[in-house]
């Protein structure tokens, strides 16, 4: 995970998978995927949406419940 | 937990207020959320 | 506008307020306060939810009130 942490944050996200994040096994990849949030810069937005709270966001991992805005 | 569904956003940001449940704004990507954050109080 | 958005760009975003973005004036930035986009980085990750589409993005802050689960 470490060694995935680094050569995500080496450069910019851009278009970088879901699965570049690391702890996101490939269980989650796909639940993410499958609601929109298919891209690194996707799930970025989400914790900055949940201003940064682990709790919340480490909650909405747990169950990515809403779809991302475009969908919905 | 439906019966959240009908609030507004502003309306569900009051009782997450009322709460003292800590939240960020009210969006598509984040409601469901919030909504399951005021289930979980209640009951 | 554009010395507003190099000042934002200069440094990292941080505790920022939501009027520390260009063209975002005060009427707007009052408007996204109260919606609980208080700061910089939380409206930078509505976009990245939006999957960074200005379009969708534009839209958005036309109307930062959301509809309730219902309507939308």
């Amino acid at each position: 995970a470490s060694q995935k942490h680094r050569d995500l944050v080496a450069e910019p996200m851009g278009e970088k998978p879901v699965g570049s994040l690391s702890r996101i096994g490939e269980v989650l990849g796909e639940k993410l995927e499958e609601r929109g949030f298919d891209k690194a810069h996707v799930v970025l937005g989400q914790f900055l949406v949940l201003k940064r709270d682990e709790d919340l966001f480490r909650e909405w991992l747990k169950d990515p419940c809403g779809a991302n805005a475009k969908q919905s | 937990m439906d019966d959240y569904a009908v609030l507004s956003d502003t309306e569900l940001a009051a009782v997450l207020r009322q709460y003292n449940i800590p939240h960020g704004p009210i969006v598509g990507s984040t409601r469901k959320l919030y909504e399951k954050k005021i289930f979980e109080y209640e009951t």
